[in-house]
């Protein structure tokens, strides 16, 4: 089973074209792993993508280094997935 | 659960619970609702449909699928919202009776069976079918760039291992094809209404070429009424438009196949979004969202029905 472990998903918000563009320069950098729930479109749509831990650093100094406002929507993925297991657990019992 | 009645509404379900569901829910209203199956996913799960018919041979029909991106939950959770909404309005809500009366609705829940079951098991975040690519490591292919509308354009990835991989040709995902078949052979299918979560849209076609649509005023006009009152429940806030002026170009869609192929009344939702979680949506929210979106679906299929064409 794959875990999600230290795993953030960031919202990133575009202040314009060029940040859009950014962003699908990001969207190619296979290396990194990046898993994007949404895909950058326009400057007023947010963006949100799923960083593994490993890639937490360079993705954050890529967004810093480009000023590119981001915020960190879910703080450790595995936690909600957890949650979320144990919820069903839960009400499968009941 | 014993019965629909005693069926969990407000929790997330496995695909056997909710196959079971689907049973359930045959054997208690079988004057109404029966199960069709359409083909096999590529791991051979059953690709099971429910049609609700009060009777009469091909009548026009309404679509609606769930879930064709698997890890998206409360899709397939709203879907099931519905089955129950249905037989229970049905006598009793004037509107939907009128529906029922002159149309079928199809609703097949669980759309990608195979990622389904995989999300549940091995990978919470899958959402492509689990097909296997030739030469490539990495599976599945993006059933919603898989369709035979601009297939391989602009909006879709020639990557196996990118989430809008397109597949080797189109319809090559038997759960794509299942569809393509079925809707062919019925023929009088007037409106398809494909649900996706999240990031509240409610979209037309097309989404592989800027061009409008020819009925464009009209999908326009019916997407105004159908946010206006999907909003009026609990305010939350869609935007509306074609999938290529409101998020961004996507080439092989459900929707603008489905609107090639004659059907004028062609939609894609993407439901709630708490704003905090994205698709991995609290249950406690599964409830509220199949409400709220349950009005702009009664828009839709009210218009489907007051405009036969």
């Amino acid at each position: 089973t794959e875990v999600f472990v230290g795993h953030q998903v960031l919202r990133i918000s575009m202040a314009n074209e060029a940040q859009v563009e950014k962003m699908r320069e990001l969207e190619t950098m296979d290396h990194l792993q990046l898993d994007f729930w949404a895909s950058p479109s326009h400057p007023e749509r947010p963006v949100d993508v799923r960083v593994p831990f490993t890639s937490l650093q360079a993705v954050k100094v890529f967004l810093e280094q480009n000023n590119i406002q981001y915020f960190i929507l879910i703080k450790d993925l595995q936690r909600l997935v957890d949650d979320e297991k144990a919820q069903m657990v839960r009400q499968r019992s009941r | 659960a014993l019965s629909v009645e005693t069926f969990n509404y407000a929790t997330y379900h496995t695909l056997n619970e909710i196959y079971d569901f689907m049973d359930l829910l045959v054997a208690e209203r079988p004057n109404l609702v029966s199960k069709i199956e359409i083909g096999y996913s590529t791991e051979g799960l059953p690709l099971n449909v429910l049609k609700f018919s009060t009777g009469g041979p091909n009548r026009p029909a309404i679509w609606i699928d769930t879930g064709i991106h698997s890890r998206e939950w409360v899709t397939q959770a709203t879907g099931v919202w519905f089955a129950k909404k249905i037989i229970s309005d049905y006598g009793k809500d004037e509107s939907l009776t009128a529906i029922l009366d002159k149309m079928d609705i199809f609703l097949e829940i669980i759309t990608n069976p195979d990622g389904f079951v995989f999300t549940h098991t091995q990978n919470r975040m899958w959402r492509k079918t689990r097909s296997i690519n030739a030469g490539s490591s990495c599976r599945g292919v993006d059933p919603n760039r898989n369709w035979d509308a601009g297939f391989g354009g602009l909006g879709s990835s020639r990557n196996p291992c990118s989430e809008t991989y397109h597949g080797p040709h189109a319809n090559s995902e038997p759960e794509v094809k299942a569809i393509v078949d079925f809707v062919k052979q019925h023929g009088n299918i007037k409106a398809f209404i494909s649900i996706h979560s999240y990031s509240q849209l409610l979209l037309y076609p097309y989404g592989y070429t800027k061009t409008p649509v020819p009925d464009q005023k009209e999908l326009d006009s019916i997407a105004t009424a159908a946010v206006t009152a999907l909003s009026s429940l609990y305010g939350t806030s869609y935007r509306y438009g074609s999938i290529i002026t409101t998020i961004y170009q996507a080439s092989g869609g459900t929707i603008d196949w489905t609107y090639n192929q004659g059907i004028k009344y062609s939609f894609t939702f993407e439901l709630r979004d708490a704003g905090r979680y994205g698709f991995m949506l609290p249950a406690n929210q599964i409830i509220p969202t199949a409400q709220e979106t349950w009005k702009a679906l009664m828009v839709i299929m009210e218009h489907a029905r007051d405009h036969p064409y």
